[in-house]
């Protein structure tokens, strides 16, 4: 069974740990809680 | 190179030319001798052919008919035979019990010029399903045997004892011919033909015709099928016959293809790039239409020869996991890169389970499988699993269960003792004390968090996850979400795939605080979701596997899809929450169990 999320185009900044080693289709092994990313939008205002 | 055939080597023999025409054969035997000068020396090469990649004219050196046609063995016994060619092995079906098996199995394999071109033909004897053994092989330079000007295609090659080499154990005789091009050109048309000529009298009337143009998924060509249909209609009968089929199809190919995707699997073809497409078709309709017996999809011909074939998923024997996940000599390793540790660490798989489901959901062959019963079959499995596991007896399974994944399954974090399980599904959903799983950002709803105890892949866009990891073909968000739900705002959005194992705690938390806009069951399949079946282009894991979607909406992420998907064994889909609810990240969102 698989959790699939999707968020939409630039709401979320994944963690880099996990986006680098995806890139080398490695799976990283995580436990519920475990940071996944950061809401985009304080950023998106900041820049604004 | 290339040892054991009975003909003598005559390379670079002169074509008996003499000063007329040469003829096509021996127009192909030259070619394949300016091929082997270029080569010598190169040290051959490693390129799999086992994914087409594209390749230029230079390199292409041909598509190679071989056929193993039978053998005489020094004993009697039920036969299977391998041919390996770089990293593809393909095998025959098994013989009856004869001491001159025959399997008349043929392959057609692309040559490249500096790929690899020696083939190793392997015989095992069958006589017990679960260890076949290894009896006879031989090697041949493909090369070679093409460029030999005899009658005949037909060799006969001794077989060698793979312990001692010096002693011949049998003989097998095989043919081996490089197809003329302009006879792939033919034998296409044929094919081509031969799938809209609903009446079989080997022309095509106009709707044939018809039917044909849009199966190959060229616009501009469907909107002037009359033309295209006068074009090739030559002789003005009113039916286009093979040999129109074929000219038609040359001609247009030299001014813009009227080939857009294959008509066999759908993929789009590049129409700038006819040698690749030429190539795709012919070895995909070569698999497609059943003319081809060898079975494919093995990485060698040990695991070819292999006796098991229909494992479907590693959850298949669950209920005999001291024997399914095995940890013996037969075991295979994912490595997975464990966050919180920081390094890598190996899971275990059975490795016949993992070369079980490469052949079937990594070959057209073994989707093929999949389409004549399998489906039914993972449903049936998957449900009586289910009634299996909520039975009482099923809970002396438990501390089995834990034994075997005692590094893996902490006791002490579960919020109710083994005791309190009443069944084996029980346990498998089981809580965890409160504190367990400490939730990052606890205050901060800008801060996502993961949904699972799983293995995570996570793309900044859709596009790399399919360029990464999905490989499906037919993988799209519009299709992973169903027509129910809007994915109009997900279409380039980020996507994090969170996968259960067996021994994983199963129930899934909300990765990020808002409310529940919507739920949409969407039934489907029950195929694995192990990376195999994920990376396989012949499979849509995701597409087409019950699921149930879920909307959150956020006021820091906007909207987040929630997809959760069953697969084999584990088709069963609970959620905790409502539509409506407020929900929390980190909350229990729900959870899966056995179940269809």
């Amino acid at each position: 069974s698989t959790v699939i999320c999707i968020f939409e185009k630039d709401a979320i900044e994944i963690d880099e740990d996990l986006l680098a080693n995806s890139e080398r289709s490695l799976e990283t092994l995580v436990s519920v809680g475990m940071k996944l990313g950061v809401s985009r939008k304080e950023q998106a205002e900041t820049d604004l | 190179m290339g040892h054991g055939s009975s003909k003598p080597d005559c390379l670079d023999s002169a074509d008996a030319t003499n000063g007329s025409k040469p003829s096509r054969t021996s127009r192909l035997r030259q070619r394949f001798r300016r091929l082997r000068r270029r080569c010598s020396g190169s040290g051959g090469g490693s390129g799999s052919h086992s994914e087409l990649k594209l390749i230029t004219s230079q390199d292409f050196a041909g598509i190679a008919l071989i056929e193993l046609i039978g053998a005489e063995m020094g004993f009697k016994d039920k036969w299977l035979a391998c041919l390996s060619l770089g990293e593809q092995t393909f095998r025959t079906t098994i013989s009856d019990h004869t001491d001159k098996p025959v399997w008349k199995s043929e392959k057609k394999v692309l040559l490249e010029t500096n790929g690899p071109h020696i083939a190793r033909i392997s015989v095992f004897e069958t006589n017990r399903l679960s260890k076949n053994n290894l009896i006879g092989y031989c090697e041949i330079d493909l090369f070679e045997v093409l460029t030999q000007d005899s009658d005949s295609d037909i060799e006969v090659l001794s077989l060698l004892d793979p312990s001692s080499s010096n002693t011949i154990v049998g003989k097998i005789s095989i043919s081996c011919s490089v197809e003329d091009p302009i006879e792939t050109e033919k034998g296409f048309a044929r094919r081509i033909l031969s799938i809209v000529d609903y009446n079989e009298d080997g022309q095509l009337s106009f709707s044939e015709f018809s039917d044909l143009i849009n199966a190959f998924g060229n616009q501009v060509a469907a909107t002037k099928k009359e033309d295209l249909f006068r074009e090739a209609d030559k002789n003005g009968d009113g039916v286009v016959s093979m040999d129109e089929l074929a000219t038609l199809l040359a001609i247009q190919q030299e001014k813009e293809s009227i080939i857009s995707s294959c008509p066999v699997c759908g993929e789009i073809l590049d129409n700038s790039d006819m040698l690749n497409n030429m190539i795709h078709l012919t070895l995909c309709f070569d698999e497609g239409t059943g003319n081809q017996v060898m079975t494919g999809g093995f990485l060698t011909d040990k695991q070819a020869s292999y006796g098991w074939m229909f494992k479907l998923s590693e959850w298949v024997h669950f209920s005999s996991y001291d024997v399914g996940l095995n940890s013996g000599s037969s075991a295979s390793h994912i490595l997975v890169f464990d966050r919180r540790t920081k390094r890598l660490v190996e899971e275990l798989i059975d490795g016949k389970i993992v070369l079980s489901m490469r052949a079937i959901y990594q070959s057209k062959v073994g989707l093929g499988l999949i389409d004549k019963g399998a489906k039914e079959l993972l449903q049936s499995i998957s449900e009586k699993q289910g009634k299996r596991m909520s039975s009482v007896e099923s809970s002396k399974d438990i501390p089995k269960f834990i034994e075997f994944f005692k590094d893996q399954i902490k006791i002490d974090e579960m919020k109710h003792p083994i005791e309190h399980f009443k069944t084996f599904n029980e346990f498998f959903i089981r809580e965890l004390k409160p504190g367990a799983r400490p939730i990052a950002n606890k205050e901060s709803d800008n801060v996502a968090i993961c949904a699972a105890d799983s293995r995570l892949m996570a793309f900044k866009s859709v596009e790399d996850s399919l360029r990464l990891w999905i490989k499906g073909r037919k993988f799209s968000i519009q299709g992973l979400l169903g027509k129910d739900v809007s994915s109009s705002a997900f279409i380039h959005g980020t996507l994090v795939i969170f996968r259960l194992a067996p021994q994983d705690y199963h129930r899934f938390h909300l990765p990020v605080s808002g409310t529940i806009e919507q739920f949409v069951n969407i039934p489907g399949c029950l195929y694995t979701v192990n990376p195999i079946a994920v990376n396989s282009k012949y499979c849509n894991v995701f597409t087409e596997n019950k699921r149930v979607v879920s909307i959150i909406s956020t006021a820091d992420f906007g909207k987040v899809a929630f997809i959760a998907i069953g697969a084999t064994m584990v088709g069963s889909i609970t959620f905790t929450k409502r539509e409506g609810d407020f929900v929390k990240k980190g909350d229990e969102f729900g959870y899966f169990s056995f179940g269809g």
